[in-house]
């Protein structure tokens, strides 16, 4: 069964398991105690309270103190937590900064100083209000209970008002929405007893909390033919996210889906004349949001938005269906009966020239007969 | 009662060349 699709095939909201994204990633740090290109693979290993691999920085014995590692995730993920398990003591200061666009641009998360001000010109503690959710907090690092196996969680809705209605707060869903993290170590816990002051950063685990992002459109990510992650679309999206319609499938515009409505994107109707279509937001507004899709070269002489009537020239064939490739017919107006080469598009009734009758126009009417003149091609008999 | 059908042949063109049908 297909998560996306209950029993009867109708639409659901359907998302990728929860899982960690940092597991068996690629973390770069700019300092390392060790080889240099091991990939820090103990960063993103299987975390094992028995046997316990970490990472460590080189020694830092003046300032600057600073030593980043980021993690690339390589897709957008919606991420609900962080957390950095260190194998010395947690740092003074540190920083979270996540991109949204593959690490072209990078925005603080969170921030944690005992000097907040100071060290990164944030007030402790700011209150968030439904006004300003996206902005980074910087608190004191939390005390762990046990120093030499600390662990900072990061909860990247904490406190934002609208975490409770989050399906449908956009700003909390781009908030954690993030394709690569960047922690960034600023200042270590410093210890005045020390005669020569020597500091290094060491983390055994890196997790990062979330769902491959798919806006309710997929229950699963998986690699793509250039090994890309993207997801494995449903409900007519496509797109790595599930962030667009599939082509022929503009009649309403694109939603994110949620429990309550799938927002699946639905097909044009074309009657089988057209292959593709686009979307008319003025059109959707007028039907009462119900349909917006205009269809594009009509075929098989027909025409309209839904390609539902017969082209100029071309009369409706009432005993085929409109879906019928040949429901439309030429009008075939005689050359000197007719007036023009239109006819009606419903009864494929030419317009005649005076005296002139029948369909197509091809016959004098009764009480006429046929001149030699083509302008008038029938004549009163007198 | 059948009308009968319009015949091409009877009409003169000679005034109207420039609207008379290719096939007649």
């Amino acid at each position: 069964t297909d998560p996306c699709y209950s029993e009867s095939g109708s639409a659901r909201y359907c998302i990728p398991e929860f899982v960690n994204a940092a597991f068996g990633q690629e973390v770069t740090v700019s300092s390392t105690c060790g080889r240099r290109n091991c990939e820090h693979t103990y960063l993103t290993d299987l975390n094992s309270a028995q046997n316990l691999t970490c990472w460590q920085s080189e020694m830092l014995r003046s300032m600057p103190f600073n030593v980043t590692l980021t993690l690339s995730l390589g897709k957008k993920f919606e991420i609900t937590y962080i957390s950095l398990h260190f194998c010395s003591e947690k740092p003074d200061s540190m920083a979270i900064y996540k991109s949204m666009d593959y690490g072209r641009s990078w925005t603080p998360f969170q921030f944690y100083s005992s000097q907040c001000r100071r060290v990164y010109d944030r007030p402790n503690r700011a209150e968030i209000t439904k006004l300003n959710e996206q902005e980074p907090l910087c608190m004191e690092m939390p005390n762990s209970a046990d120093s030499s196996n600390a662990i900072l969680v990061f909860s990247t809705l904490d406190g934002r008002p609208s975490r409770t209605n989050f399906v449908s707060s956009p700003v909390l869903q781009d908030w954690i929405t993030v394709t690569d993290i960047r922690v960034t170590f600023n200042r270590p816990k410093m210890n005045k007893d020390m005669r020569e002051p020597a500091y290094f950063y060491a983390m055994s685990d890196f997790q990062v909390g979330g769902r491959c992002k798919c806006n309710g459109h997929a229950h699963r990510c998986m690699r793509d033919k250039d090994g890309m992650m993207v997801c494995d679309c449903k409900h007519n999206t496509e797109g790595s996210e599930c962030d667009r319609c599939k082509p022929f499938h503009y009649d309403r515009p694109w939603q994110r889906a949620t429990p309550k409505d799938a927002n699946e994107c639905l097909p044009c109707n074309c009657n089988l004349h057209a292959r593709r279509c686009r979307f008319n937001m003025e059109l959707y507004k007028l039907s009462g949001r119900k349909s917006g899709g205009v269809c594009m070269n009509c075929r098989h002489n027909t025409a309209g938005r839904h390609c539902h009537y017969c082209k100029e020239g071309y009369y409706r064939d009432m005993s085929r269906p409109i879906t019928h490739r040949k429901a439309c017919t030429a009008c075939d107006c005689h050359p000197v009966g007719a007036a023009g080469k239109t006819c009606n598009q419903t009864s494929g009734q030419c317009q005649c020239k005076d005296g002139v009758t029948g369909l197509t126009c091809n016959r004098c009417a009764k009480g006429y007969q046929q001149s030699r003149s083509p302008v008038a091609p029938c004549i009163k008999i007198p | 009662e059948v009308l009968p059908t319009l015949d091409m042949a009877l009409f003169d063109w000679t005034d109207y060349e420039d609207m008379r049908p290719e096939d007649s």
